[in-house]
């Protein structure tokens, strides 16, 4: 455990609490991608299956139920609590298309040819690209609400801490893992554009908002 | 593929 490994998961977990928050507050889950929270959920469920059968640490285990009760509790938010504030109409990013290639890649691309780790690499795969659908629909609706950018910004600053864990434990511990780096370069870069506007705008007190 | 050394991340 390094600074940049707990401050990446502080991150995370930063980000994760802000969308609750912020559904449970306004009562309104408006601007949010439902699509993008599933892909969560299917995350967090394929990767951390090996809490049944392996213990690491209490830190571990528990941030993994935090992780996993917090999505199916956003999930649950959008498509049944405040299902009428939910704006499927702008939610129509087509996520067969990222789920079906990335099952693919999963059983070709991965360590080993086992069921917990196809999911692993699968969880690895889609998470890079889960945020596609929430920025998709931020670009057809041209705005974002002030609060969900800074859970964009926490997300995204989640991975940018990882990559930083990952050097320091290539130097400091010599290894590394293919899969998760690529994947989290990938997932690194798709919040570039995001973070420049973020901080032209939103940290200059503007809302944000796409030229049309 | 090379090692599978980050299972002990989030």
């Amino acid at each position: 455990m390094n600074i940049f490994r707990l401050t990446g998961d502080l991150s995370h977990l930063a980000a994760i609490i802000i969308l609750l928050l912020k559904i449970w507050k306004t009562r309104s889950c408006a601007g949010i991608s439902g699509k993008s929270q599933i892909l969560f959920a299917l995350v967090f469920t394929t990767r951390y299956l090996d809490l049944l059968t392996s213990f690491i640490s209490l830190y571990n285990t528990s941030m993994k139920f935090i992780y996993i009760g917090c999505a199916y509790a956003t999930v649950y938010m959008i498509y049944a609590k405040f299902k009428a504030t939910y704006d499927g109409n702008h939610d129509t990013f087509r996520v067969e298309f990222l789920v079906v290639p990335i099952g693919g890649l999963a059983f070709l691309v991965n360590h080993d040819f086992s069921p917990l780790e196809i999911l692993w690499t699968f969880s690895i795969y889609l998470e890079s690209v889960a945020i596609l659908p929430q920025l998709f629909m931020i670009s057809k609706t041209g705005e974002a609400e002030t609060i969900t950018t800074h859970y964009l910004f926490f997300l995204g600053l989640y991975r940018a801490l990882y990559l930083m864990n990952w050097i320091w434990r290539f130097y400091f511990e010599g290894f590394f893992d293919m899969i998760a780096i690529v994947a989290g370069v990938v997932q690194t870069i798709l919040y570039c554009d995001f973070f420049y506007l973020y901080v032209t705008k939103v940290l200059k007190g503007k809302k944000l908002s796409l030229p049309a | 593929m090379l090692s599978n050394a980050y299972k002990d991340e989030l």
